[in-house]
């Protein structure tokens, strides 16, 4: 159990370091262990470090640098147990749009047997799908679905 | 494994039956707070066996019913659909296509079918297993997570990975 | 004590109950005290009902919905005890277009005496906003400062 | 009692002096994620008086002083600077400009200025009480705190109101 963990640890960790620079534009982060050695009751930290910052305490991070930081995680454990399809509801709410792009195309160019629903409010994210459904309440409390076109959602906006 | 479909009937704030079909790639939900988008996450969630009525917002197994408006009376029953194609066979049946519906009924008696037959949920875990769409595994991302992940102690990053492992 | 905090209570009650429809373009909601019969220990309940939909628990609101709430709450709170200015970062985060524009005029009618100061990434904030300073960091690591206007900011994004 | 200007000079991401001027109405601050816009909220909150190190996403009192980048060194000092226009006598004290100056050292010690004058930690607090800017205020509302106030038990929304109260 303990090597079980310890190796997917592993490779989890070694995602994680390969992801964030995409993920980020450039930078460094690793996961480490609290206590290398108590490996059935380690915990585990992470440290980053955004492009052309010096590495600080997690906490110092900003809003969006912490979404990011998690966001690469979720993927780095997705690369290590990959999913058939993954639904995201508005995980990119803190992000700016240079960041909401990047992270729009770095799932654009995700595995191809991927399916990836996306629940957003963000121009950024819907410009990278593939087919947008609009949800309203045309009728007040009753939801209703329509198929739309970006540019429909863009004439609301 | 490609996800195909999902029905959502009498779920939450869908009383009216919709249907949604997913192609390859990505697929966009947009639209007002408090429209739906995040009801049809968990409706998701709950046809493929949520147990625990806090990842659905609810308070009692039966608040997923839809409650009614000013202008349409509460219903007595919330069902959802969700079809896969198994060619791959990634979930663990011979089928190869597969049908699972979920119902939920105002005196909180429940009904789970694969492909029309009744099943227990005991089933609809097996059916999951070791398809990367079980339990543990990461493919919802609740609304608010992402937040909630990084706040985590570095004891319950532990767990994450140890339910990954 | 116990009076200043039902004094208090119900002052932020009634400006709560009154600020929500304006925030939410219509609806109804309140302040309830869990425990009526022990002011000294009771606790506060949100009771809120979005225009259109039937008053169901809190925990069923939406993203949005949640977080206007709670910026109704403040600004209830804000009415009772004035601040002379308030520096708002990224509070509508969870927010969809036409409730950040909705949110922004609020502001923008509040008290003229009150200075406010809007961290945001949404255009529809910064639409309102009297004057605007972009941060970046044009040297790694190094934060500097500069007023900008709208059309300056949209041109970037 | 307007808020005139803030000045930012060593804290956090602000190695170089930087002065932001408050005029009336709405002043909105824009720019990408972790270029310093929190860190302006921060230096306000600072200078004001916070005494809890959590409320700056601190571990250590010194972490606010600017810590270096590849291309720069860390500095030895944090200062900042933030001037009222008091002519209303919102704040307790009879000059109608106030100027607070807040400075931290990277030995840790702290010093506190009203009009160049050197006073003590309690003088800042004292005068803010009753302008509607003590601690107690929601004269600063943080990145994140929406939702925490959200998900606040009834018992601590009580204490939110017991503040004001
Ligand atoms: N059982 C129910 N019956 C009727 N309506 C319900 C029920 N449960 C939840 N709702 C309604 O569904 C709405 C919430 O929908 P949802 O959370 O899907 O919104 P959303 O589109 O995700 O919004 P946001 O963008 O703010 O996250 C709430 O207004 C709530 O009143
Ligand atoms: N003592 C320090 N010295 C140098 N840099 C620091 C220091 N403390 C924090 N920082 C840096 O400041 C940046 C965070 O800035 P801040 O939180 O103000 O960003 P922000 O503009 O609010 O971003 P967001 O839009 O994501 O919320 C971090 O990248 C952090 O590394
Ligand atoms: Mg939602
Ligand atoms: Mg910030």
């Amino acid at each position: 159990v303990s090597t079980r963990f310890k190796e997917t640890f592993e490779q989890v960790s070694a995602a994680f370091a390969d992801i964030f620079p995409k993920m980020f534009g450039g930078g460094h982060a690793k996961l480490a262990l609290t206590d290398e050695t108590d490996i059935l009751n380690t915990g585990i930290d992470i440290i980053a470090q955004p492009p052309g910052k010096k590495l600080q305490s997690l906490s110092l991070l900003s809003g969006g640098e912490r979404a990011l930081t998690t966001i690469t995680l979720l993927f780095a454990i997705l690369k290590v147990r990959p999913v058939p399809f993954c639904i995201l509801d508005e995980v990119e709410a803190s992000l700016d749009e240079a960041n909401v792009d990047r992270f729009a195309q770095f799932l654009k160019n995700y595995d191809l047997t991927t399916q990836f629903i996306m629940i957003t409010h963000r121009k950024g994210s819907m410009a990278q799908a593939d087919q947008l459904y609009g949800v309203m309440m045309q009728e007040s409390g009753i939801s209703s679905l329509l198929s739309v076109s970006l540019s429909e959602i863009e004439q609301q906006l | 494994m490609p996800l195909k479909s999902l029905t959502i009937n009498g779920f939450k704030s869908f009383p009216d039956k919709v249907t949604l079909e997913f192609p390859k790639g990505i697929t966009g939900i947009v639209g007002p707070n408090g429209s739906g988008k995040s009801n049809i996450t968990e409706a998701m969630r709950w046809v493929m066996g949520e147990t625990n009525v806090r990842h659905l917002r609810g308070e009692n197994t039966t608040d997923v019913i839809f409650g009614g408006t000013a202008m349409k009376a509460p219903l007595n029953r919330a069902e959802v659909t969700v079809s896969f194609d198994n060619q791959a066979k990634q979930l663990n049946s011979d089928f190869k296509e597969i049908e699972i519906t979920r119902t939920i009924f105002r005196n909180g008696d429940t009904n789970y079918q694969i492909n029309q037959q009744n099943v227990r949920l005991k089933d609809i875990h097996d059916l999951f297993m070791d398809s990367g769409l079980s339990k543990e595994s990461f493919s919802i991302i609740s609304q608010g997570s992402v937040e909630q992940i990084f706040n985590a102690k570095p004891a319950d990053r532990r767990s994450v990975i140890e339910e990954a492992a």
